[in-house]
């Protein structure tokens, strides 16, 4: 179970390399570390992230945006390790800047060839980039109805 | 194994029967504040077991049915059905479609049914162990998730690690 | 002292369930509860909110914009009781829909008569209701700069 | 009264002299992710003296001082000076424009100053008390602040009456 834990620990480390230099810059670096590394099956698990040539201490002293890529990319690494069928995404732009949106969208762009992505949004950008969009709506007071939705009438 | 549809009914802000059909590589759901986006993800996280009322923003289980609106008497019974395409094999069935549904009385009754045949909740996890998809996911993500990853919540990192690994 | 604070908290309840029907409808409802109203000094403060003909159980069962709208009422609602000579919000539009954003910045529009207010925002329906914009920017690797923007520059 | 300026140097990203006039109502501030926005708030907070390394996001306090990158060395000291008119004489003093500032080094002295003459933090808290401006002002907002009132964490609707009634 050590053996087997390492192993997808450094294929996750990977992919967060990875993942993190498409979402900031290809001169980023970041790193996942075990703070026990005798002990990996009950080792605390450090993130490290440095975007472009920032020293933060922490990842407490990163930006909001900066953070919610941080954590992105993580997640995605271990969604790399064993694609779900299926991914959703919950507002997760909302503290993204235009520039990073974009990045957003097209690295979900190149997952979806083998999964299918759901991302609820109040973002234009990612609206124009999905395939199809459902709206959600309550024109019944209390009562949701969810009608699919043609992207030039909602601009 | 691919997403077909969803079908809501009774549950939380759907008082009508409502399906969603997913036919494509990514798909958006957009809408104004409150108007039932996030109560989609929750009837995806509850129809695969969720069982815990706090991740489903209810404070008990019998929450989830829809509670009526003044024009609308409220609901006895929630409804939620999840479709699947089978097209890779990676579910051990021999059936091509696969539909999971869950369904909640307000006495408290509970049913899960694979493709309508009643069956236990057990029966759908273990037809999807090993596929990533499952109610505590890493596949399902939303911004306090975002936050319990950076603060390392309850251990939050490591238990991502543990499922995914 | 006893007095003195609920005399603030019923001033602080009526402000909040004004603010409250601004940024949602007239017809909207909410409360401000003291849950041990013989110990005013040490109870616990609930708060009701019913946007739109809804019938929420707790204000947990709320959308994330909801939630911020309510969270927001109750700030404006303090506010109003002792206005601050500034205020700060930063990117608290962030969950917001357009329509919400629109009151939320016609709120602050009317507030900013007797108040400074400075809006951190990525929002674009913000950056055109404010007077002035400061643009922040890392243009040498991590070091911020401040320049002053012209909003039609932005688009 | 009325916020007249701004001026950072040597504090977090700040690493040049860099001065905000607010003239208007309502000052909007924006540019990307990771620019430096937040940071103006950390400055007004740290000016007014916050205590709470965790609400400056850092570890210790030597970590509000701009620590260098690959082509700039780190600074010796940051430096935050925000200045008031007060216009409707409600500060206890008789100055018409009042400057607070606070400058801390890296071996961690720390000075506050009122009009450039060295004072205690408590003369400049005692300046503002009653105006509703002080480091964890209800007045001072971000989503953290609006997600603790909702979960009441640590009895923060509490201490936000307290702070304003
Ligand atoms: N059992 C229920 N019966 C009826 N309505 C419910 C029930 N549970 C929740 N709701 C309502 O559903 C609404 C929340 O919907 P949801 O969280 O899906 O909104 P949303 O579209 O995600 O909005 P946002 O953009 O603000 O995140 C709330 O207004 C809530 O009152
Ligand atoms: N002491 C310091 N020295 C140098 N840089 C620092 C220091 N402390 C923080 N920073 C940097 O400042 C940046 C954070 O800036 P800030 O939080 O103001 O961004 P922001 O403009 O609010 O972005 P967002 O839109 O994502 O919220 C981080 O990248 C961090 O590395
Ligand atoms: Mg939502
Ligand atoms: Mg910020």
């Amino acid at each position: 179970a050590k053996t087997q834990f390492l192993d997808a620990f450094m294929k996750v480390k990977e992919n967060f390399q990875n993942v993190f230099r498409s979402l900031f810059t290809a001169d980023d670096t970041c790193d996942l570390v075990l703070l026990d590394p005798e002990n990996p099956l009950e080792s605390d698990i450090d993130i490290i992230a440095k975007p472009k040539g920032k020293r933060p201490q922490t990842i407490n002293q990163l930006s909001g945006g900066e953070k919610t890529l941080t954590a992105i990319s993580l997640l995605f690494a271990l969604y790399l390790l064993k694609p779900a069928p299926f991914c959703i995404l919950d507002e997760v732009d909302a503290p993204l800047d235009d520039a990073n949106i974009h990045k957003y969208n097209d690295i979900i762009k190149q997952f979806a060839k083998d999964s299918q992505f759901i991302l609820v949004t109040h973002n234009k950008q990612t609206m124009s980039s999905v395939d199809s969009i459902y709206g959600v709506t309550m024109q019944e007071q209390g009562v949701s109805k969810v009608v699919p939705v043609n992207f030039s009438s909602l601009n | 194994m691919r997403l077909v549809s969803l079908e809501i009914k009774g549950f939380k802000s759907f008082a009508e029967k409502t399906t969603i059909n997913f036919n494509d590589s990514v798909t958006g759901v957009v809408g104004p504040n409150g108007s039932g986006k996030s109560n989609v993800v929750d009837a995806i996280r509850w129809v695969l077991g969720e069982q815990k009322t706090t991740v489903l923003r209810s404070e008990k289980m019998e929450n989830v049915i829809f509670n009526g609106t003044k024009n609308r008497k409220a609901s006895a019974l929630a409804e939620v059905y999840l479709t699947f395409e089978n097209n890779k094999n990676l579910l051990p069935t021999e059936y091509h479609t696969v539909t999971i549904s869950r369904h909640y009385y307000r006495n408290g009754e509970s049913e899960y049914k694979l493709n309508n045949v009643t069956c236990r909740l057990k029966d759908i996890t273990g037809l999807f162990l090993d596929t990533g998809i499952s109610s505590d996911s890493y596949a399902i993500i939303e911004l306090g998730m975002v936050n319990d990853i950076l603060n390392d919540k309850d251990n939050s990192r490591r238990k991502l690690f543990e499922q995914s690994a």
